[in-house]
């Protein structure tokens, strides 16, 4: 594995996004994997539609929260092809799911793969360069508070309850981090993104990770 | 000065500008304990930014909503991978 690994640098990764006062990161980790692992089979980057999922998920509360297993489940088995961003934007709360036709195109996926990597961190990099971005499930309640910097306390692991998505990792400095993009706006962290130390599950990181195929 | 930076709307007056007062004042002393923890220069820092008015279950309701499901340990790679 190479010491430092962001797919930012390969153009794969669309702009910080916000999510607003709407539960709603379960959806924004989805489809930040979906249209990173689509740029990265060789598609334009392009932002797909995050109320898309919000409305029509039907197994998940919209902004009220939602699981990133059932979304991929739920995008699995209707074969749901996303719609861009531009075409169903997004609103901040949850509206009546809004469907187009069969011929209409968008991103669908194929498959996707869920797994606890407590104590494998080291095999959750693997995946990340192998497969792409990374969904997460994380303890984010301390995040209200963050400023910027690598996190390595205040948090826990299996108390789980913000979705992310991790981006790449850093081991060449003191601390090693994992890259991990937000959905509250470039204004919070580090521009919308936040670091967290590698091993030691801190937050929860490696509790439940997905990744995407198309 | 927060106000001013974050665009909040409420009075000074208000019943809600009391209440964001009070959230706020308690992230400050969140803050001293949270960064009591670390002194390395890479270590994450905490302190005021745009949700400091809200109190920590208002914080929790608008905007964590992922709900955890356990996923399987994983298991190596195969011999094929």
């Amino acid at each position: 594995l190479p010491d430092k690994f962001d797919w930012r640098d390969k153009a794969a990764v669309a702009p910080v996004q916000d999510q607003q006062a709407c539960g709603s990161c379960w959806a924004f980790s989805v489809v930040g994997a979906i249209q990173s692992v689509h740029a990265i089979g060789g598609s334009q980057l392009e932002q797909l539609s995050v109320q898309q999922v919000v409305d029509c998920s039907y197994q998940n509360a919209g902004c009220n929260g939602g699981s990133t297993t059932r979304a991929l489940n739920w995008l699995k088995q209707t074969r749901m092809k996303l719609v861009t961003q531009s075409e169903y934007p997004y609103k901040a709360k949850t509206e009546i799911c809004h469907f187009f036709s069969q011929s209409h195109s968008g991103v669908a996926i194929k498959n996707f793969t869920t797994h606890d990597f407590s104590g494998q961190e080291k095999a959750m990099m693997g995946q990340l360069v192998q497969y792409g971005p990374l969904v997460a499930i994380v303890d984010a309640v301390s995040w209200q508070d963050y400023l910027g910097g690598i996190i390595q306390h205040h948090c826990s692991s299996q108390w789980s309850n913000h979705a992310i998505l991790i981006v790449g990792y850093d081991t060449t400095g003191d601390i090693p981090y994992w890259i991990v993009q937000n959905s509250w706006g470039t204004r919070w962290g580090n521009e919308g993104y936040v670091y967290i130390k590698i091993g030691g599950n801190i937050c929860g990181i490696a509790d439940s990770v997905a990744a995407v195929f198309l | 000065a927060f106000r001013k930076q974050f665009h909040r709307t409420y009075e000074v007056s208000s019943e809600e500008f009391s209440r964001r007062h009070l959230s706020f004042q308690r992230a400050t002393i969140r803050h001293t304990y949270l960064n009591s923890f670390s002194t390395e220069t890479q270590s994450a820092k905490y302190g005021i930014n745009q949700f400091s008015d809200l109190s920590q279950e208002e914080f929790r309701d608008l905007y964590l909503g992922a709900v955890y499901e356990r996923a399987p340990l994983f298991s190596g790679l195969s011999v094929k991978e």
